[in-house]
């Protein structure tokens, strides 16, 4: 897995995922990164189309269903107690 | 364990 920050350079964070506990995709996957009008994971460049979000800001996605690991996102994204967002990553669909 | 993971439903999409 690989942790990745992401500065919020843009206003948005500029992602699409899906997935989260009782579905299919167990943990949430990015389906989309924005690049036109680009936002602030496009910008990073680290960030992929495929990568599975194991953390955020060092919280455990598993178990969480998709509105609440979304949430946790949004709110990451959203809070000025940080310049960035940390996301631990990983290239492969871990069994649970 | 595959049959209950294939009965799972996919989930939304959330832009972020």
């Amino acid at each position: 897995s690989t942790l990745v920050r992401v500065a919020k350079s843009a206003t948005t964070l500029g992602i699409a995922v899906e997935g989260g506990a009782n579905t299919r995709q167990p943990l949430p996957r990015i389906v989309t990164i924005q690049a036109t009008r680009g936002g602030s994971a496009h910008n990073c460049g680290q960030l992929k189309v495929g990568q599975v979000i194991l953390e955020v800001n060092g919280v455990s996605m598993r178990g969480r269903e998709h509105r609440d690991a979304a949430r946790l996102i949004a709110e990451a994204f959203k809070t000025k107690e940080r310049d960035h967002v940390d996301f631990l990553v990983t290239e492969f669909n871990v069994a649970l | 364990v595959r049959e209950k993971r294939l009965t799972l439903p996919p989930s939304e999409i959330t832009m972020l």
